[in-house]
């Protein structure tokens, strides 16, 4: 069966890496892959347009974000199932100078999947409907340690009810302890002030308390702190085994240490214990009132 | 005499860290001085407006940013003199959706400052003449390890000719060494094609060869990656000693560590060496051909 996850946030926020840690994968990275331009991505701002000393900067060149949707799917095995998993970037989002309507093309590219699984339910023959709404959103947050930005706001805004939002703060290692604490406190007021709805780990009435606390704790520990790594250290208390982290001239940092970071949490979520919720949440909650809204106007 | 430092870049970047930990000072951050907003410092775009329900955002609202130039001073000693060190915050820069034109009231505070030595200069009385030109830019890059985007090329074009300009790689304890290495060599590319000049230490007659190979490693090694912390660690090597630094699970990073960081180097261009010869450029080139051409206009 299918998950599919789109990524969103700024160039260069680790969320290739990110994907590839959590899947023990390698996505190549859009950028890279789309042959970024040295202006970050930006295909309409292209260096000969900035190189011409100054005439069109800040001038006559538009400014303005393009933001290319970029999928990449592969098959790969989770808990001994079998699981197409597509990565949708928003490449280039966050990038431009002018990034007014950013969230425009992520959102018609939650929409126009929508649309097609609803043509695909209309028709006669409905054996072989593929999912392919988005289950998912990863929103990347800068680890700025101060507060989101007006853009992280519109963005949460436009697609929380479309989608599974979940935020979180990228590069988390850049920051302390302490500055996480105060930064995710933060992050949460902004968003329930502005009311950003979650996804919401869901409980069941016949969980056990363990279950129920997993689910509460999974939850408020949102936006996770996350770290990734594409590279790989030797575990400090199994020089044999080899395992993704950093390594720097003061330390190492353990992707999957629960020390480190909240990598753990996310991939407890997406993966581990609620894939099937959020592939549920899509078909019969999110799906169901885009629907809904669709027939009715 | 006075030392007037120009610091840009998005908030969050440890501007107000790093200029407190160069000069061992205690600037507030401007950002919650001018009573931060918690949408990042736009004042044209305050809580209610982005909380009106989406009816505004994306819409209606002016997503322009508002950049604020924000002014500090402090009297420190450095090398036994007195020096009137003043900071110069350009905050919100970048921070908005759209931030078309961020560079402009930059350039207008560095030229209005050169306006204003000119009117002294063209005073009888001229034994009081107070330099508040801008000395020197430091310029932050968000450590992405990819490129420098639109925003980051676009200001340094239109600055670099006006005041010395010295990019530095903010908060670059998140990136690898070797993570460092390519994406200097990348930023130094685009800064070539586009034109864009940096401060060059100058290498005089008398000099000797250490000197001579000093300020061509100071250089070379730009932009600096930094590291800057308001908290202090007990220093490895004589744990009586508090040291600037930054704690984490996984080890301490020191600030003034050669290995860890380009700290030192900016410390010694900045103040310990170079700073004669930053006010001179300032003063006898910068300040000059400003003159000249708006004296023949
Ligand atoms: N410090 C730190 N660096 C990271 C992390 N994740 C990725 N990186 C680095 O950040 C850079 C950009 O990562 P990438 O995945 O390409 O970012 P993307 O542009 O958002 O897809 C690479 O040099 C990564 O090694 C992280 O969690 N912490
Ligand atoms: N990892 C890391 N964090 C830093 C560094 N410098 C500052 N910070 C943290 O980044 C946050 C923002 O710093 P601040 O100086 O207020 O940034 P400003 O908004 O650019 O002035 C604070 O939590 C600092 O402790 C650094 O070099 N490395």
């Amino acid at each position: 069966f299918n998950l599919n996850v789109l990524c969103v946030g700024r160039t260069g926020l680790g969320k290739t890496t990110l994907i590839n840690s959590l899947f023990n994968e390698n996505f190549s990275d859009t950028g890279v892959r789309s042959g970024e331009t040295p202006d970050g991505n930006d295909q309409s701002l292209d260096e000969d347009t900035l190189g011409d000393k100054n005439s069109q900067v800040g001038g006559a060149v538009s400014m303005r974000n393009t933001v290319k949707i970029e999928t990449q799917s592969k098959t790969i095995e989770e808990n001994g199932v079998k699981l197409k998993l597509t990565l949708i970037d928003a490449a280039g989002f966050g990038d431009a100078i002018d990034n007014t309507d950013s969230w425009k093309p992520v959102l018609s590219e939650i929409n126009s999947r929508f649309d097609h699984y609803l043509d695909q339910e209309n028709r006669i023959n409905r054996t072989k409907i593929e999912d392919n709404r988005v289950h998912v959103c990863l929103y990347f947050i800068e680890p700025t340690g101060h507060y989101l930005k007006p853009l992280d706001l519109e963005f949460c805004s436009q697609v929380h009810d479309k989608c599974n939002l979940i935020p979180v703060i990228s590069k988390s290692d850049i920051l302390s302890d302490e500055e996480i604490e105060l930064f995710k406190s933060r992050i949460s007021n902004q968003l329930r002030e502005h009311g950003v709805t979650l996804f919401r780990p869901p409980v069941y009435k016949m969980d056990d308390n363990e279950t129920i606390q997993t689910s509460k704790t999974l939850y408020e520990k949102m936006p996770y702190a996350v770290v990734g790594s594409n590279s790989f250290v030797k575990d400090p208390n199994n020089p044999e085994l080899m395992v993704r982290g950093r390594e720097y001239p003061w330390g190492i940092i353990e992707v999957e240490n629960s020390n480190h970071s909240d990598f753990n949490l996310l991939r407890d979520l997406l993966i581990k214990q609620y894939l099937e919720e959020l592939r549920e949440r899509t078909a019969h909650e999110l799906y169901e009132n885009y629907r809904s809204k669709k027939l009715i106007s």
